[in-house]
């Protein structure tokens, strides 16, 4: 007989089973999670599932939210340099589970060592934009610099702790969050001339990977954290 | 010196009986990444009075087993888990967030009369 797993979907917070067209890339850090607890459930340790001891922080549901933004300008070279700029936006409205939020992990995914033989050095610049755009069509509206940075083996995740910039100055959670990333390629450090910057681009726009980790922390699950009282 | 117990009379009394769990057989293998399945298991087993007396059971449960006796109308204590635990799942929901949560009590580890 159809599986009524519509209550156990409940349970999970969800209205129906997904049916997902293939899996998004899992990152190492969730797959260590998960594995380190199959782990003590198998060898009956006790566990404090209300702390992720491998991200440093209370919580009891973890969620990894997609970039579902677009580039900007892909069909000419920018005139300042740029290599590559990219809208990044996350439904933060996605998160249904009630608590406070601990973590807000932005990870770049720049791929495997994407300039083995040109080595430039990059320059990374992440904005929080109000008004994303509309692709193709509008620019978003320029917003607070966030950070700035510069990346000399550009290859692997950079990540960015966005904690206080999902929510707003009320201390709500944001429905949406809304970047701007800019990176530029310097001057390569061992020939001394610009590199063009068209070779590394075209790589980085294929393989740049963005997503943004969120830890929330249920009060109904997980007592708050038995501090001394002093 | 102990009562000899009559065979096979171990086998029917309240115990935790194994159970694992395949994501696959209910068809959630398409969106569950991890695990692949966990062993839930299960209690059932007769609970007779002379098992409240030492099984981990319940006051309440040696009370229900003596007023069975005396009252067959009354039911029998029954087999329930004394014991639970979690587990974490890791999973994609429909808008492809990928989420890694705990749920408690999904493990029986323990059974008891109550």
């Amino acid at each position: 007989s159809e599986f009524q797993d519509y209550d156990f979907l409940q349970f999970l917070g969800l209205e129906k089973a997904p049916s997902p067209h293939r899996f998004q890339p899992v990152p190492r850090i969730l797959r260590k999670i998960i594995r380190a607890r199959e782990a003590a459930a198998a060898s009956g340790a006790s566990q404090d599932l209300c702390y992720v001891k491998e991200l440093g922080v209370r919580g009891n549901q973890l969620r990894l939210l997609p970039d579902q933004g677009f580039f900007l300008n892909t069909q000419k070279p920018f005139q300042d340099g740029s290599c590559l700029q990219k809208v990044l936006h996350f439904n933060l409205s996605a998160i249904k589970e009630k608590g406070k939020l601990t973590m807000a992990q932005l990870t770049l995914d720049l791929g495997p060592r994407s300039y083995y033989h040109l080595r430039p050095e990059l320059a990374v610049a992440l904005s929080v934009v109000p008004d994303r755009g509309v692709r193709g069509r509008s620019q978003p509206l320029p917003g607070a610099l966030l950070t700035q940075l510069s990346v000399p083996a550009p290859q692997g995740p950079l990540q960015f702790n966005l904690q206080g910039v999902v929510k707003d100055r009320n201390s709500k959670r944001l429905k949406n969050l809304d970047l701007h990333l800019q990176i530029l390629v310097k001057e390569d450090r061992y020939s001394g001339v610009t590199v063009q910057p068209w070779n590394p681009c075209d790589r980085l726009i294929r393989s740049l990977h963005a997503s943004l980790l969120v830890v929330t922390l249920n009060p109904k699950y997980c007592r708050p954290s038995s501090r001394k009282r002093r | 010196a102990a009562i000899p117990v009559p065979k096979g009379f171990c086998r029917n009394l309240c115990h935790r009986h194994q159970l694992f769990i395949n994501f696959q057989d209910l068809g959630w293998h398409k969106w569950v990444i991890a695990p692949k399945g966990f062993m839930a298991n299960y209690c059932h087993g007769d609970c007779p009075f002379s098992m409240t007396t030492y099984l981990n059971s319940s006051n309440y449960a040696f009370m229900q087993a003596m007023m069975h006796m005396v009252d067959p109308k009354v039911p029998k204590a029954v087999c329930i888990p004394t014991k639970l635990s979690p587990i974490s799942m890791l999973y994609q929901d429909n808008e492809k967030n990928v989420i890694l949560r705990h749920y408690e009590d999904m493990v029986v580890d323990e059974c008891g009369c109550g």
